[in-house]
């Protein structure tokens, strides 16, 4: 505390720079984590791969989000069967926002290979993660896929709610369009599933359901 | 409104840049690298009461009335917000999904006496 000098607003001592800087540091934690609704910060346990955070950023680019409190969030896929790496595999993502949140546009990035053998059939399935069989999977989108590269395919956001679970499990099933490719064609790796070209979801959410907060004021 | 100098009393925004990488955030926070953490401080003496620090018609309103009831009033005025903008914050959730996101009114503008 300088003694010589008074606050200018309240007259009392002023605080020394340093304590002064410690105060705002803190003041600037607090203030971020309450924007955020956060309780305390995030532990990163698994950071997604820089490459693939990179080619994250560049489609979530800084500037204002779509006005009405809402969010955009980019969740990297994990692919839990090892089995098939062509493309019908299982994609896991973990969203605990979706619980909480409205959701307003899902899409689904996948990195076709160069490999692909002529126009491919990719169909969608949400599976549940509690039941077993083909009963447990309920279809969400089907597309074609004639290019390799970078598909952004559209997801209807009805499908990807509704679940109390945390984990979203979606199953990609695809089979050649023409009669002609061959059975080999299809056990070549056709999709991209680690590092930067891994699967992710691109998502548009609004911070509470619509409709609640007129049945609140209500 | 006026920046907080050392030898100024009355109500002004004093400035302060806050880097993610004093708070050890870096890891978390990926953009933007810090943000403007402004505040109010400073003295409302009575001719200041009102005063927004930006539109003088509130300012005026409030003198009329105080010289119309009381010269010198008991309340006091206090140095405050008077504009505040949002911060578009990119960080990494607990599951290691990307969010893009705006906090509003995290940055103060202008100061202004109430």
């Amino acid at each position: 505390q300088g003694a010589e000098s008074a606050c200018s607003t309240c007259g009392g001592p002023t605080v020394a720079p340093q304590a002064e800087r410690a105060l705002v540091l803190e003041l600037a934690k607090q203030q971020i984590l309450k924007g955020l609704h956060l309780t305390s910060r995030p532990k990163i346990t698994h950071p997604p791969p820089q490459a693939a955070l990179t080619r994250a950023l560049r489609r979530l680019q800084p500037g204002s989000v779509a006005p009405g409190n809402r969010e955009e969030v980019i969740s990297f896929a994990t692919i839990t069967d090892s089995s098939t790496s062509t493309c019908s595999s299982m994609l896991t993502f973990h969203l605990s926002t979706l619980r909480s949140h409205h959701l307003y546009q899902a899409r689904l990035w996948l990195h076709m290979l160069p490999t692909l053998p002529g126009t491919l059939y990719l169909r969608i399935f949400r599976r549940d993660p509690r039941r077993r069989g083909r009963g447990s999977r309920t279809l969400l989108a089907e597309h074609q896929v004639t290019t390799s590269g970078w598909h952004a395919l559209t997801l209807p956001s009805s499908g990807l709610t509704g679940e109390e679970s945390s984990i979203l499990k979606l199953q990609l099933d695809c089979r050649p369009l023409q009669g002609n490719s061959t059975v080999a064609g299809l056990r070549r790796r056709l999709l991209y599933t680690a590092g930067q070209q891994r699967p992710f979801l691109e998502l548009k959410i609004g911070a509470n359901r619509p409709g609640v907060g007129r049945s609140r004021r209500r | 409104t006026p920046t907080c100098e050392p030898d100024n009393p009355l109500c002004c925004r004093r400035d302060h840049y806050v880097d993610f990488q004093d708070l050890g955030w870096r890891d978390w926070i990926l953009q933007p690298e810090g943000y403007q953490l402004n505040y109010c401080s400073g003295q409302c003496p009575p001719h200041l009461a009102g005063s927004p620090g930006i539109a003088a018609s509130f300012h005026s309103a409030v003198f009329s009335l105080l010289k119309a009831n009381n010269p010198w009033p008991t309340g006091t005025s206090c140095c405050v917000p008077t504009a505040r903008r949002p911060l578009s914050l990119l960080y990494l959730d607990h599951n290691g999904n990307v969010v893009k996101t705006d906090v509003p009114d995290m940055v103060v503008e202008a100061c202004g006496c109430s």
